[in-house]
């Protein structure tokens, strides 16, 4: 564990923390797209399965508990709770054109071919694209509320103090895990234009609009 | 089970 990685970590709580705070306060999900968040669902589910079988420690075990169930209570949430202000309409991005190549790379490029590392490596590449329904649907909508702006950053530096975390994990252990590495890349380059339109307006107090 | 990489991450 080093510095990196527990800040990301913290990151990824606090995002899920803050998504939690903005359907529960506005009792709405409006501006979240629920295709994103049954991906993440998906994701946890598919990559820590491990949980029964692989132990690693206190903390990853938690976390991973944590993760499953908090996005299935997001799900439930979104779906049976607040399901009347859930907006379908503008969540429109066609999960099945990721889940497919994402179920082809992973059958190709895995680092065996067992059911667990398939799975594994499906979850990788599943959560590099998991983003693109919630920032598709951004684009559709063509603005944000601030505390979903807040989400999605802390969502993104998550994944882009993984980068910094492996960069130092080569260089301190000779670690190396190229499936990761590059769906990593990958994840955090698709928040690239988020991240330029959230500093240049959401830190500056104005509102998240996209240029019309 | 035993994997092929260290998966220690989240």
């Amino acid at each position: 564990m080093n510095i990196f990685r527990l800040t990301a970590d913290l990151m990824h709580l606090a995002s899920i923390f803050i998504l939690l705070l903005k359907i529960q306060k506005t009792r709405s999900c409006a501006g979240i797209s629920f295709k994103s968040q049954l991906l993440y669902a998906l994701v946890f589910i598919t990559r820590y399965i491990d949980l029964f079988f692989y132990w690693v420690s206190l903390y990853n075990t938690l976390m991973k508990i944590f993760f499953i169930g908090s996005s299935l209570y997001i799900v439930y949430l979104m779906q049976v709770k607040f399901r009347a202000t859930n907006d379908p309409v503008l969540d429109t991005f066609r999960i099945e054109y990721l889940l497919a190549p994402c179920a082809l790379l992973a059958l190709v490029a895995n680092y065996a071919f067992t059911a667990q590392e398939i799975l594994w490596a499906f979850s990788v590449y599943l959560e590099a694209g998991a983003i693109l329904p919630q920032l598709f649907m951004l684009q559709r909508r063509g603005e944000a509320e601030t505390i979903t702006t807040h989400y999605l950053f802390a969502l993104g530096a998550y994944r882009g103090l993984y980068l910094l975390n492996w960069i130092y994990r080569y260089w301190a252990e000779g670690y190396v895990d190229w499936i990761a590495w590059i769906a990593g890349l990958v994840q955090t380059g698709l928040y690239t234009d988020f991240f330029y339109i959230y500093y240049t307006k959401v830190l500056k107090g104005q509102k998240f609009e996209l240029p019309a | 089970l035993e994997t092929v990489t260290i998966k220690d991450e989240l």
